[in-house]
């Protein structure tokens, strides 16, 4: 479990009679440098480390047994604070049609995910679903995911070259409810937080689409931008949930860090292949230790 | 060697390291810049932020500034682009192939991945933006036998310039690094002095994951130059300073937008001044 993973921190802690701000300097530089290294955010392992310091020196610790048992439970323990202890899970007894909005930067895996998430609701849900292409943009999008639709077996909404965003959604939204499907995933295009234009293209999308879930695709081998990309997303469109992909990599994935404690939205599902099976729930704790390292 | 007092004050070094680590450079590699700073400063030289601000960009100056060589002319000269899934690699190719559609060449795109849904689809529309012909097998095809035809075309027909698209593929995955190191045999046996360049493709939002990507996708196949692609986010992509730090690999392409013409050489200054924006 994730108190395991602590050997080496642990170690720099044992043997002493209480924690002072002497022995976990270099336990706190320890778990500092494991975290930058997999790419948590400057400012979040900053917030973080503070306080594990605050904790590890107040009365929890005082006159222990085993101050490095105390040091260890308390950074797992914060960990699991931003993480999640639980599986967090899509609620699928919410009133159909259930409406999913993806959403995220070029390259995340969006589309690729949006036909995993039929799949799984398909095949493991009995639910009928419409994949509905509205990246009216990257070249063959619409073709990449009527793709995905047929591997999976779900219907997929005929989407036209130059149709406009907001049309394809009207269209697939009726669509739904004259063919009474219970859910309807809607792909869009890769974009930048920064770009106005296309956050605000997001925006009406969502006003139109009224999503059940609105969900941040995440790459997880992203860097430090990954504060950026969750602020401006949180701030601009709204966030219920992500979705981390490619953590069948070996990144470490310390942006799933950031994103958590950047939104405070949970985690749903991993992405852990190419293949359309390549789905998992989001176990928190599995992701903690992986950060860590 | 540790001289007393003789470093940046406390907050001035935090400033600096939060400035680098938030733009991609990686705890390794911002601490190895800032203790050089300080070894390459004088006491009183610390004590002056605009003296440390050039200083540090000298230095990073310093390990991006090997340009890479030009592509060798040859008939045709075959570029192989490699990289994780969705870094940029059909889309950098599109751009490539106008650049050099409009400097008259003949070129040749490789529709080398052969898994991904649409894939082909995919360069087959930047090949008519960029009005260039492209190459591809079967549906479902080995890649390695469809950039082998490709190569043998290029030959037949006397195309300038070959560009062989390939799947993304994660570096961890041995059996699909394997397939990578195949097709550059490939292309070897259909044209022994090819590929004349293996491009990596990055992306810039991607954190010290990177490092291992250029690591082992080098292991697989020689990677001569990288490209960096989605400067035109937020993100900084100082992970090419990491990699320079670790592997020497230079930079010879920015991608800045997802249009045609969205395609720059790399330039150290731009990119170092932009790091200090
Ligand atoms: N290994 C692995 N590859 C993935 C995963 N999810 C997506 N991919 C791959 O990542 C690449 C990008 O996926 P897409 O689904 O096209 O990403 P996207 O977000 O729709 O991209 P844009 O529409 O261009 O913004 C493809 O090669 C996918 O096969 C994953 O969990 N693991
Ligand atoms: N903003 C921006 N987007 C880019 C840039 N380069 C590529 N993209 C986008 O990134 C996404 C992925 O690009 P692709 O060219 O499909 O990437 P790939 O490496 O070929 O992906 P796979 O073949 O699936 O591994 C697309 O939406 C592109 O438009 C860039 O320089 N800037
Ligand atoms: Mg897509
Ligand atoms: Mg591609």
């Amino acid at each position: 479990n994730l108190e395991d993973r602590f050997g080496d921190i642990l170690k720099k802690v044992r043997g002493q009679g209480t924690l002072s701000e002497a022995n976990i300097k270099d336990a706190l530089r320890e778990v500092r440098l494991s975290l930058l290294e997999a790419d948590v955010h400057f400012s979040v392992v900053k917030s973080f480390i503070a306080e594990v310091k605050e904790r590890a020196l107040g009365n929890e610790v005082l006159a222990s047994l085993s101050p490095g048992q105390d040091f260890v439970r308390i950074v797992a323990d914060e960990l699991t604070k931003v993480m999640g202890s639980a599986a967090a899970e899509i609620d699928l007894r919410a009133k159909p049609p259930l409406k999913i909005l993806l959403m995220g930067l070029q390259g995340a895996g969006k589309t690729t995910t949006a036909g995993k998430l039929a799949r799984l609701l398909k095949e493991k849900h009995q639910k009928e679903v419409l994949l509905v292409p509205a990246d009216l943009q990257r070249p063959a999008a619409i073709h990449q995911l009527q793709t995905l639709a047929r591997q999976v077996g779900v219907d997929a909404f005929d989407t036209q070259v130059g149709m406009p965003v907001s049309k394809v959604c009207q269209q697939a939204l009726a669509q739904v409810d004259r063919r009474g499907q219970d859910v309807a995933i809607f792909d869009t295009a890769g974009r930048l937080a920064i770009d106005l234009e296309l956050m605000e293209e997001l925006r009406e999308a969502k006003q139109l689409i009224e999503p059940t879930y609105t969900l941040l695709v995440v790459d997880a081998m992203t860097g430090q931008d990954a504060v950026n990309v969750a602020a401006e997303f949180k701030a601009q469109v709204g966030i219920d949930g992500v979705i981390l992909t490619k953590l069948d990599g070996d990144a470490r994935g310390g942006a799933a860090l950031s994103v958590r404690q950047v939104t405070g939205a949970p985690i749903y599902f991993t992405g852990t292949g190419e293949k359309l099976d390549g789905l998992e729930l989001f176990h928190p704790e599995r992701v903690a230790q992986r950060i860590l390292g | 060697l540790l001289r007393s007092g003789n470093g940046l004050d406390a907050d001035t070094r935090e400033e600096l390291e939060a400035l680098l680590i938030t733009s991609d450079l990686g705890l390794q590699t911002t601490q190895s810049l800032l203790d050089a700073v300080e070894k390459n400063l004088s006491k009183e030289e610390l004590k002056n932020p605009r003296l440390i601000k050039e200083r540090l960009k000298t230095q990073m100056l310093e390990l991006i500034r090997t340009t890479p060589a030009p592509w060798p002319e040859a008939t045709p000269t075959v570029v192989m682009v490699v990289g994780v899934n969705g870094a940029g690699k059909t889309t950098t190719i599109g751009k490539l192939a106008a650049r050099y559609a409009q400097r008259g060449k003949k070129v040749l795109l490789a529709a080398g991945d052969t898994f991904r849904a649409a894939a082909v689809e995919q360069l087959e529309i930047w090949g008519e933006r960029a009005h260039v012909d492209v190459m591809k097998g079967d549906e479902g095809s080995d890649p390695a036998s469809v950039i082998f035809s490709a190569v043998e075309k290029a030959k037949n027909e006397r195309y300038d310039l070959l560009l062989c698209d390939t799947a993304g593929r994660l570096q961890n995955k041995v059996n699909l690094m394997n397939e990578l190191s195949k097709v550059h045999r490939v292309i070897g046996k259909a044209m022994p002095s090819a590929p004349h360049e293996v491009l990596l493709v990055l992306d810039a939002t991607t954190g010290q994951n990177a490092v291992s990507q250029a690591q082992k996708f080098s292991e697989a196949v020689p990677v001569q130059s990288l490209a960096l692609t989605k400067l035109d986010g937020s993100a900084k992509g100082g992970i090419i300073l990491a990699i320079s730090d670790q592997l020497d690999l230079p930079v010879r392409l920015v991608g800045l937008g997802e249009g045609i013409d969205d395609l720059r050489d790399f330039d150290p200054h731009n990119f170092v001044h932009s790091l200090f924006e």
